[in-house]
């Protein structure tokens, strides 16, 4: 599975 | 931790200035309506995950629809003004000359060199990190060409930029607490929060001390 990228900033 | 939240919180102060001072005043002199078009540009596409239903927290979810709403509310009104006041509309679009398609040329470019993952979200996202930092300079251009600005129109361009440069701490924060390091953010909050640093120098000076904004 890919991995995603996770953006948690607004 | 504190810096994210107080960052978030001079985001939205930004927000609520620029639409009280729009509203009330009914005018919009000294708002680039170029630097608005663009901030539409920099929520909508760095904000596409809201499509992708993998929400990370009410709290986010809630600000990106606030940022995404109120920044296109925004650019109506000021559309309005063309009927409601067009003197104030014709002086803006007068001095809101900055050309647009030299930030957003070689915004397009970085992301598609440096990005995290070559997807679009990932593209988007990363063009929106860019734009976002150079979206403030149509309006500091104007700002600049007309030598002063209201009291209100530079008490929204400081709450902004303290947002980005409040950022700034939280990812040293993050860094030693989390071992996170966004080198993109970093990077583009860096040079948005420089590109203030002349603005955050008068603001100091002038307006903090109760002078009103005049360029030298």
């Amino acid at each position: 599975k890919e991995e995603e990228v996770e953006h948690d900033e607004l | 931790n504190i810096f994210r939240i107080l960052a978030d919180l001079s985001h939205l102060a930004s927000i609520v200035i620029l639409l009280e001072t729009i509203r009330k005043a009914r005018q919009i002199d000294g708002i680039s309506l170029k630097t608005q078009i663009l901030y539409v540009l920099v929520f909508c596409t760095r904000y596409l995950d809201l499509l992708t239903f993998r929400w990370t927290s009410l709290y986010n979810t809630l600000m990106k629809f606030f940022f995404i709403g109120t920044s296109v509310y925004v650019v109506k009104l000021m559309q309005d003004c063309k009927l409601t006041n067009p003197v104030s509309y014709k002086d803006m679009m007068f001095r809101d000359t900055f050309q647009i398609k030299y930030l957003l040329g070689p915004c397009a470019l970085l992301a598609l060199v440096f990005n995290y993952k070559f997807t679009v979200l990932e593209l988007c996202w990363s063009f929106s990190i860019w734009l976002e930092s150079v979206a403030i300079l149509p309006q500091l251009f104007m700002l600049s060409r007309s030598g002063k600005a209201s009291t209100l129109t530079t008490h929204y361009i400081f709450a902004l930029g303290l947002y980005r440069a409040l950022y700034i701490p939280n990812w040293i924060w993050r860094y030693y607490s989390e071992n996170r390091l966004e080198k993109l953010s970093i990077f583009t909050g860096l040079l948005q929060t420089a590109l203030y640093s002349d603005f955050f120098y008068i603001y100091y000076r002038k307006v903090m001390k109760g002078r009103g904004f005049e360029l030298p």
